[in-house]
């Protein structure tokens, strides 16, 4: 995963 | 986890609920887009196939089943126990418009050329666009029941929180995604005319009427 991506969001 | 994308989850379950009571009070699926249904149920399944192999949270997990039982829970509602309340002749906006764009951009704009990157991409756009075939029937019907504006309304209290939430995480984090961020302004964008008759009918206590 990408630190600068919003996987952690839903 | 900040207060706006809490709420804006709180306001995303609450869009959920108010449209399964209103299915189930009603007894009727009258006004809601079957299409913008099924868009949801993509846009859940192909974003949360992480479920599948990555851990972030039970908040994240039991928000992520949730959104994809619920989703498939509101197109069996729809399309086989109150069937006969559900006319797909207003239901006309030409879905392929939207998803073979988003699959192009999903190709083009992705963090890494796997599977799961460029599908996760794909669901971003998806969903900053899914809510279009409602509106459109919205706009040709010309009018809502009110309980349905509540849950258009709710749906897109969601998004829109998350843009402060991006500011949030901007600042406190230094992150910023930019899929993300430019979907979700669309997707926001999107709402405008439907919250201004919104605030200014009504939650005035006025019916929703667009103007002939």
């Amino acid at each position: 995963d990408s630190d600068f991506s919003a996987h952690d969001e839903l | 986890m900040n207060i706006f994308r809490f709420f804006g989850d709180i306001s995303h379950l609450a869009s959920i609920f108010i449209l399964i009571h209103k299915i189930h009070t009603s007894r009727s699926c009258r006004g809601i887009s079957f299409k913008t249904q099924v868009l949801y149920v993509a846009v859940f399944v192909t974003r949360y196939l992480d479920l599948l192999y990555s851990w972030v949270s039970l908040y994240n997990f039991v928000m992520k089943v949730f959104f994809i039982a619920s989703s498939c829970y509101i197109l069996y509602l729809m399309k086989v126990r109150f069937r006969p309340t559900n006319d797909p002749s207003i239901d006309t906006f030409r879905v392929e418009y939207l998803v073979g764009p988003c699959a192009v951009l999903a190709l083009i704009f992705n963090y890494g050329y796997a599977v799961t990157e460029v599908l996760w991409s794909f669901s971003i756009f998806l969903e900053s666009v899914a809510i279009l075939p409602q509106l459109f029937m919205l706009q040709r019907t010309g009018e809502a029941e009110t309980i349905t504006t509540h849950y258009l309304a709710a749906l897109g209290a969601y998004r829109t929180l998350y843009i402060p939430n991006w500011i949030y995480r901007y600042f406190s984090e230094g992150y910023v995604d930019p899929i993300a961020v430019t979907a979700g302004l669309v997707q926001t964008g999107l709402y405008l005319d439907f919250f201004y008759v919104y605030f200014t009918k009504v939650l005035q206590g006025q019916k929703f009427e667009l103007p002939a």
